[in-house]
């Protein structure tokens, strides 16, 4: 269903040439649950922001439910994301000027939900992730932890069939990350979601199906988890 | 030295107040390693920023080596800072508009070293977090990983009697950031610094002299390890 094929991002620094992805592979079906592990510097949010068509690749194709990602024009791949992309960055990405309870409903404006539907499911997911009295926060007024899981609940708010999440527990204690970890696994099981989550902590990787380990702007290793 | 006695920090919000820390009491040696874990929004990030003197206590005293830091004007404590203390930041806090290199240097010029003294410091302890060919990237041609290392040089340049690390190995693989933690145990000995670091991870606490976990604005408990 994600489909990349000789995939490379190449950045070039005077007569320099960084390979951040080298030849990348992939197939994910739609439902999978993927961690993409690796040392820092080894190409994973790269790899995450081409396939929700961030950056465009320098050779190779990223093909998505038959749709070439790479392919279309820049306001297309807007729409795409819009309608069926979920995306928690690295470092959260909120909007500084609103608070935690309109940063997530924002995202759940080009969906097509109306406005007092929005509300409830914006306070709902953010109940979730136990920021229920701190709707009205801006990101200043959070702590790196939570302004970490408000990201986590614009993603995943308004069910989009695809969530990129960039190592969404690396601010969280080890007992809020577990708990997070079992909320998105629900969310994603509950609605047949494809997640691909970036994670430096092996702790969080036990649901899924596959773990993908990279190196050097490479896919090194692919291990399946037995089916339960 | 460092002494800490009823600290209060109250952020109102409407009629609702939040404790961000509701009494805390601490006594800091100098030379002492000691680690601060605790839940996400227990009060680490805003008790290391009193400490450093970048905001004000509503009530409580902080004394640093025999000076009152709460009490001194704005410019002092910025003197104090530029001169004692390095701090690396939950988002790192870098410069966008200067490289690497760049960012660590300018530390260093508050602390009174000459430019050619600044780029080779600096340049050495950029290859010791692994960055030695990463020198003249700028923060968004870094990964995430990259850009907090780079925050991590940048405190530890020069050398401050006291270093606050907030979160310094969050995004950092298991692998890196145990040779971070290395780097850091080795320097912080050798120079006899004191180190409050934040942490989420029970793995890097191995080297630390003392373990104290906040909780709701609180220090639950201290817990100290037996000396070798
Ligand atoms: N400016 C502010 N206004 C209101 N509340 C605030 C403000 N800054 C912080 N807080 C609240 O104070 C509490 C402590 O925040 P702090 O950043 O110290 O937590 P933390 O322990 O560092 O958490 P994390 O592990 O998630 O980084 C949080 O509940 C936060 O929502
Ligand atoms: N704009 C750019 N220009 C030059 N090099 C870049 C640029 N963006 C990324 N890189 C390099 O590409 C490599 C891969 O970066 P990427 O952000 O994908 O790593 P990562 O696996 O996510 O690392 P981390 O775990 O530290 O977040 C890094 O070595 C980085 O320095
Ligand atoms: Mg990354
Ligand atoms: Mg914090």
């Amino acid at each position: 269903w994600i489909k990349v094929e000789d995939l490379y991002k190449i950045y070039r620094m005077g007569d320099t040439a960084i390979h951040a992805l080298d030849g990348v592979d992939l197939n994910i079906d739609q439902g999978e649950m993927v961690c993409l592990l690796g040392p820092s510097g080894s190409g994973k949010s790269t790899l995450l922001n081409l396939l929700a068509g961030l950056e465009r690749p320098d050779r190779g194709s990223i093909e998505i439910g038959g749709i070439r990602i790479d392919k279309l024009k820049e306001a297309d791949v807007t729409r795409f994301r819009s309608l069926n992309v979920g995306f928690v960055f690295q470092s959260y990405n909120l909007i500084n000027t609103l608070d935690a309870l309109e940063n997530v409903t924002l995202g759940l404006t080009f969906k097509g939900y109306r406005s007092t539907e929005r509300e409830k499911l914006a306070k709902e997911i953010l109940e979730h992730v136990g920021l229920g009295d701190r709707l009205h926060h801006k990101p200043n007024q959070l702590s790196g932890g939570q302004q970490q899981r408000v990201s986590i609940a614009r993603a995943f708010a308004g069910n989009p069939k695809i969530i990129f999440a960039d190592e969404p527990t690396g601010n969280l204690d080890t007992h809020t990350s577990l708990e997070v970890m079992d909320l998105i696994t629900q969310m994603i099981r509950d609605k047949n979601q494809t997640l691909i989550m970036v994670t430096h902590d092996e702790e969080m990787t036990t649901n899924a199906d596959r773990l993908l380990h990279m190196r050097d702007g490479k896919i090194e290793r692919s291990h399946t988890r037995a089916a339960p």
